[in-house]
């Protein structure tokens, strides 16, 4: 979704 | 992926089963703090519920789902299972100082103002200050099993080894992240006497015990 933070690590 | 990523994940996941499989084999959970391995379980319950929301990898889902699964099993053995080891009068720290203004804070700063946003700010907040219960009992009673230590250490190595993982992606990635760098810098430093002591006494053989 727009301006959502994709977090990538744990 | 790097490989101080790849180290500090593992790392991590050596600790909570570390800390699990001495709880399950030796049938107590003596000396270890219900308060820290709840808000464990607050940590990665709010962290990952973006597990509900996006794949990022393989990986990245099993890991997420391990150390849940994992954090549940313990505070499980400690307030049920085995609650008659539960050493609850040494488990004096106050939640609630920690809880309060971590919430006030992931809600004043984050990336966005969103609920999954601000859950997973909290939940960086928490995680830097939740080993708090555990040290705090640690000096209460003046010493530590060298199994816990061995948990203890692996715990602050996985944020150490993040530090250096952090510095990577800026160099080569351009990323940065300022509130898990913030909040990594807060929880490494946390462990840093713990560290000494390791170093000096365990590693060397002896008991962890703090002078009275």
């Amino acid at each position: 979704a727009e301006g959502e933070v994709l977090h990538d690590e744990l | 992926m790097n490989i101080f990523r790849l180290t500090g994940d593992l790392s991590h996941l050596a600790a909570i089963i570390i800390l699990l499989l001495k709880i399950w084999k030796s049938r107590s959970c003596a000396g270890i703090s219900g308060k820290s391995q709840v808000l464990f379980a607050l940590v990665f319950t709010t962290r990952y519920l973006d597990l509900l929301t996006s794949f990022i990898s393989l990986y990245n889902t099993t890991m997420k789902v391990i150390y849940i699964g994992c954090s549940y099993a313990t505070v499980y053995l400690i307030y049920m299972k085995l609650k008659a080891t539960y050493d609850g009068n040494h488990d004096t720290f106050r939640v609630e100082f920690l809880i309060v203004p971590v919430g006030g804070l992931a809600f004043l700063v984050n990336h966005d103002f969103s609920p999954l946003e601000i859950l997973w700010t909290f939940s960086i907040y928490l995680e830097s200050v939740a080993i708090l219960p555990q040290l705090f009992m640690i000096s209460k009673t003046g010493e530590a099993e060298t199994i816990t230590t061995h948990y203890l250490f692996f715990l602050g190595l996985y944020r150490a080894l993040y530090l250096i993982n952090w510095i990577w992606r800026f160099y080569f990635e351009g990323f940065f992240d300022m509130i898990a760098i913030v909040a990594g810098v807060v929880q490494t430093i946390l462990y840093c006497d713990f560290f000494y002591l390791y170093v000096t006494k365990v590693l060397k053989g002896k008991k962890l015990s703090l002078p009275a």
